[in-house]
């Protein structure tokens, strides 16, 4: 029930119609620039500081 | 007034409502370990003279009813007002007696504010039904006994607090780790680890973060009395539910023209961070607007 939730709900943000196909080799080399790791932590930290109400 | 190109509509005043403040001390009628399940705003109904309710009548034979709103009264700290409308009902001329209102939202409201030292404040407004040039003054002979002797003692304005002990109906927080939760266990929110890397379409895609702590609301509530049934009119079964839930943020490489990118998407609703006992069909409660 949860892999469905996640995987509807990503596709729906990310406006895609399916699942993308990516090789291993395609994200090897790949580096996770400095702005998309720093929005990534402060999400997480919200995340898990302030509760959201149900259905936001 | 004076552009060529926008149409002007004149407007009048067409309000007489009469507005009246309730104002009710609140110190310690809702204990800690209580949860409001529903406030009840009682206003009596004085009777109107009936000469002049005969009047108004036989002028309107088929207006005889007013609006009665109810707002919640914030006291911001500039010492400025905001009004809240809460509850609002129809009320016949002919009536006497007893008038309810459910001002659940306006307490909660009080209690988002934490300022339990603070009274609550609420707003009767006594108004015309309709507008236009049937409408009638029925409102004008609507009128509710106050604190007032002269009104009788036992017809002032009452605030009924409806409180359930959440020692006995709530939930108990997170599930003990080393008992297996079953149907008899207390409603409580259980751990439960979703490894991302198990499943097999997140592979080369999802990179942060492997996995999270998602939990889930299991176990059973404690029933309402008899004495609650025959009161309230949600008091179906209580269940335990999710009422509180936090995003989750995860890393994704996602395919962009000829380039792999990556990108941050924030997952709503995923991690349960409160499960509570409650009845079905109880109202959900706003939140205070900034």
């Amino acid at each position: 029930q949860m892999e469905k939730k996640i995987q509807e709900s990503l596709l729906r943000q990310l406006h895609l119609n399916k699942i993308p196909v990516l090789e291993k080799a395609d994200v090897e080399h790949l580096v996770i620039p400095d702005h998309v790791r720093t929005k990534y932590v402060s999400l997480m930290k919200r995340s898990s500081e302030e509760p959201s109400p149900r259905g936001k | 007034r004076h552009s060529q190109t926008i149409a002007e509509i004149m407007g009048r005043f067409f309000s007489d409502a009469s507005n009246q403040r309730l104002v009710f001390s609140m110190k310690d009628r809702l204990p800690p370990a209580s949860e409001l399940v529903q406030a009840v705003l009682r206003l009596f109904q004085k009777p109107s003279l009936k000469g002049a309710i005969r009047r108004q009548s036989k002028k309107f034979p088929f207006h005889s009813y007013a609006s009665v709103t109810i707002y919640w009264v914030q006291v911001r700290e500039d010492g400025t007002n905001r009004t809240y409308v809460i509850d609002s009902r129809r009320v016949s001329i002919h009536e006497t007696g007893w008038i309810t209102f459910d001002v659940s939202q306006a307490v909660n409201y009080w209690q988002q504010e934490g300022k339990v030292n603070q009274p609550l404040v609420l707003e009767v407004s006594i108004h015309r039904e309709n507008i236009g040039p049937m409408s009638s003054d029925a409102h004008k002979f609507i009128h509710f006994s106050s604190q007032n002797p002269a009104d009788g003692e036992l017809h002032a304005p009452q605030l009924q607090l409806h409180t359930l002990d959440m020692e006995e109906y709530g939930a108990q927080g997170n599930c003990d780790p080393d008992i297996p939760s079953t149907q008899a266990t207390r409603c409580c929110r259980r751990e439960t680890y979703i490894n991302l890397q198990d499943f097999k379409w997140t592979e080369n895609w999802i990179l942060d973060p492997p996995g999270f702590k998602a939990y889930d609301c299991v176990g059973s509530c404690q029933q309402l009395k008899k004495e609650h049934l025959n009161f309230w009119s949600f008091s179906a079964q209580r269940k335990c539910h999710v009422t509180s839930t936090a995003p989750l943020p995860l890393i994704v490489a996602v395919r962009e023209g000829d380039k792999i990118v990556t990108k941050v998407v924030n997952l709503y609703n995923m991690k349960v961070t409160q499960c509570s006992c409650s009845s079905e069909g109880m109202p959900i409660m706003k939140k205070l607007k900034p």
